[in-house]
């Protein structure tokens, strides 16, 4: 799924 | 990036500074929760642990270092610095109400079962009920000092436009991340009793005062 990549935001 | 999630972020920023400023100028942290601001200086040092691990953009850091510092610095100002003026007798809000459940949260609904991930989600899930303690304490004083309802504000209005920074990138990235927005509004809910109390009174000169 998309959201396990690295958190970008703040 | 995109510009709710810019002009977001300025707005949390904004919301700090004007905090710290107003701790600072006036040496008092009269009717500020202290509880609330150690619970925000636990969700950025859970959530900026990657600061050491992965480099992801020069503002990233930059943002995080300045969030991290501001934190802890009116932390110290509040236990610290000026303690003499902390009214603890009205921020009374039980946070382990918040940790306990915000935990459990974390560990059974998340993205994977890795450390950095469990301790990003309880901060996601920290933040979006950090605020509790201090609008709690302003329910118990019955009123607010108008320049802690425009810290409130900006610190509303921050996720409320990330709310819309992730409308964007649904549309145009195909990116959607369940567990910030069901957060997010979950945080963004709490605001609207003091949004409203905000536009109607503090923003025609009226001083915020409860009940309304």
């Amino acid at each position: 799924a998309d959201e396990l990549q690295e958190h970008d935001e703040l | 990036m995109n510009i709710f999630r810019l002009t977001g972020d300025l707005s949390h920023l904004a919301a700090i500074i004007i905090l710290l400023l107003k701790i600072w100028k006036t040496r008092s942290c009269a009717g500020i929760s202290g509880k609330s601001q150690i619970l925000f200086a636990l969700v950025f040092t859970t959530r900026y642990l990657d600061l050491f691990s992965s480099f992801i953009s020069l503002y990233n850091t930059v943002m995080k270092v300045i969030y991290i510092m501001c934190a802890y610095a009116t932390v110290y100002l509040i236990y610290g610095k000026f303690k003499a003026t902390y009214d603890g007798n009205h921020d009374t809000f039980r946070v382990e109400f918040l940790l306990i459940p915000v935990v459990l949260l974390a560990v059974l609904i998340n993205h994977a079962f890795a450390p950095m991930e469990i301790l990003w989600t309880f901060s996601i899930y920290l933040e979006s009920v950090a605020i509790l303690p201090q609008l709690f304490m302003i329910s118990k004083t019955g009123e607010a000092e108008t320049i802690t309802t425009h810290y409130l504000f900006f610190l509303g209005l921050y996720r409320t436009l990330y709310l819309f920074n992730w409308i964007w990138r649904f549309y145009f990235e195909g990116f959607f991340d369940l567990i910030a927005v069901v957060a997010g509004l979950v945080q963004t809910i709490l605001y609207c009793d003091f949004f409203y109390l905000y536009i109607t009174k503090v923003l025609k000169g009226k001083k915020l005062s409860l009940p309304a």
